[in-house]
């Protein structure tokens, strides 16, 4: 029934805002709190050298492991979203194969620090020099860029927990078998992002954010381009060592 | 589901 009247009362879309706010929160790899005193535990000279001097495979094998690692978060985010289990298996997958990396990009701002351009990373903070030897000079300081510009839009985590709802549940991603169940749910949370803005009497926000979802995605193309370039290049690290989810997402 | 086995392991596991 495509026009159900599904009843979005302010109760209800209340409700729905409360429960995504708890779940980012529940699902979050790192407390604010921690990374706000950490936030200027930086590497040291030795420490930097350290993985400047990895070989190009083994940079790409650890960073490959840490993102799992936050992939792994933003599933079980998925999970407590309400509806999510609702949609077929296949469409679960299909939201996740490409949004996952994306909700990962938008958490990344939170443990980046604005101030020296660094960010958390295996329990200090780093700049783009840490990950000189991944051979992507280009793709890391687009990411720094995008983790700078959501910076700057000083979101709360009640608001990025709603972002990231929103960057997930994506009613144009292809091969989504039930499109209109994934739009009506995109349609409350979008209910819900307005409420939360007018609430904060940010308004303004909506439209950057939403300008934030094509960068999104070219950072996600670009980092699968840099992951078929390191494949050409070493075929067997990629097939042998790397997270089993990791070559599930992005090969 | 097939081509992402342990996605979809995953998703079945319970939300504890």
């Amino acid at each position: 029934d495509p026009y159900c009247p599904y009843p979005t009362s302010l109760l209800h879309i209340e409700e729905l805002c409360d429960s995504i706010v708890r779940s980012h929160r529940d699902t979050s790899q790192f407390r604010l709190e921690e990374l706000q005193a950490l936030r200027w535990k930086l590497f040291s000279r030795e420490e930097l050298h350290a993985y400047q001097s990895k070989s190009v495979d083994e940079m790409w094998q650890h960073c490959a492991v840490r993102l799992t690692e936050a992939v792994q978060y933003v599933v079980e985010f998925a999970k407590r979203i309400p509806g999510f289990r609702g949609l077929g298996q296949n469409d679960q997958i299909t939201l996740l194969k490409t949004g996952s990396m994306e909700v990962v990009l938008v958490r990344m701002s939170r443990c980046f620090n604005t101030e020296n351009s660094t960010v958390f990373f295996d329990g200090k903070f780093g700049s783009t020099e840490l990950f000189k030897s991944l051979g992507c000079g280009d793709l890391m300081v687009a990411v720094f860029d995008f983790a700078h510009s959501v910076c700057a839009l000083r979101l709360t985590e009640q608001q990025m927990a709603l972002f990231s709802s929103l960057v997930l549940i994506n009613p144009d991603r292809p091969c989504l078998e039930d499109r209109g169940r994934v739009h009506r749910m995109r349609r409350d949370l979008e209910v819900c992002l307005s409420h939360m803005l007018r609430r904060d009497n940010q308004e303004s926000l909506q439209h950057k954010l939403y300008q934030k979802v094509s960068v999104l995605q070219s950072l996600c193309s670009l980092h699968v381009e840099k992951l078929h370039w390191f494949s050409q290049r070493y075929p067997l690290i990629v097939h042998s060592v790397f997270p089993p989810l990791y070559k599930e997402l992005f090969t | 589901k097939e081509k992402h086995k342990i996605l979809h392991r995953l998703l079945q596991n319970s939300t504890s």
